[in-house]
């Protein structure tokens, strides 16, 4: 990882983010490895469908590994873990791709955790019309945050905000929860007002982009519901058990 | 005030529960 400095206006919570952030090589590198294992009960060669579905449930252990390695969440106990993750977990995707997106930086295609890069007239072709409508919301959103001028510290903090976006009658320890949503706030609220002086609304701009990347999942969860009515999903699938849990 | 473990999604579980161990196959 690279080493990260602090400096005028950069506030000790995005540092200590920065420095818990996963290499992506390395998450790219394991969930390829995971992909290419055969799995007990599913065909050696899925459907395209079927890896993407592994694909996100191999994405989505990677933000586990994260959250639990995250100031504050990991002081949680299990239960208020879940509950956190079980109120965020398709926002966190969403975002998550959102920002590789952003970094891919290019509007006709879009670039998997595994590197793949999809154009997008092989999504409208193949993907069916549920799925691309909701790859093209997301670009819209891609398009938003880059003109926004999205950087690695404020991506780092919104998803630190994400994680923490429940209110308390959901969880046993919510002063804690509190604290890091009142600490992640503030983080960004200075740090956008030291690095983008010129753009005084930034603050407000991003978290209402939050609101955005919760309706995207909103859409994500209703596609996910659609295809295991169809019984499409693969079994054991970790993002339907995530559909299904008893909700808060 | 939360969920009980009828509603608890087992695989998210094991992969927070650190007794486990070893992480569940996904």
């Amino acid at each position: 990882p690279e080493p990260f400095s602090g400096g005028p206006g950069m506030p000790e919570l995005i540092l200590q983010l920065l420095q818990l952030e996963p290499d992506e090589d390395q998450v790219r590198a394991r969930i390829v490895g995971c992909l290419q294992e055969p799995a007990k009960g599913r065909p050696d060669q899925p459907a395209p469908f079927g890896l993407l579905c592994r694909m996100a449930d191999q994405t989505f252990i990677s933000i586990v590994d994260w959250a639990r390695r995250c100031m504050v969440f990991k002081e949680l106990e299990v239960a208020d873990q879940m509950t956190l993750l079980q109120n965020c977990w398709s926002e966190l995707l969403v975002f998550d791709h959102i920002y590789r997106q952003i970094q891919h930086g290019k509007e006709d295609s879009i670039l998997l955790v595994t590197g793949q890069e999809v154009e997008l007239t092989t999504v409208a072709a193949q993907a069916g019309s549920l799925l691309h409508s909701l790859v093209l919301r997301a670009q819209e959103l891609v398009l938003q945050l880059h003109a926004l001028q999205l950087d690695r510290q404020e991506f780092v903090c919104l998803k630190f905000l994400i994680l923490f976006s429940l209110d308390g009658k959901f969880l046993n320890n919510y002063s804690l929860v509190k604290d890091a949503q009142e600490k992640a706030n503030a983080a960004l609220l200075d740090y956008t007002l030291c690095h983008y002086p010129h753009c005084g609304d930034k603050f407000q701009q991003l978290l209402l982009c939050l609101v955005e990347v919760r309706a995207l999942s909103m859409q994500a969860k209703e596609y996910l519901y659609h295809k295991h009515l169809g019984n499409e999903m693969p079994r054991n699938n970790l993002l339907i058990e995530m559909l299904q849990a008893k909700q808060t | 005030p939360c969920q009980g473990a009828a509603g608890r999604p087992a695989i998210l579980y094991a992969l927070l529960s650190p007794s486990l161990g070893a992480r569940p196959s996904v």
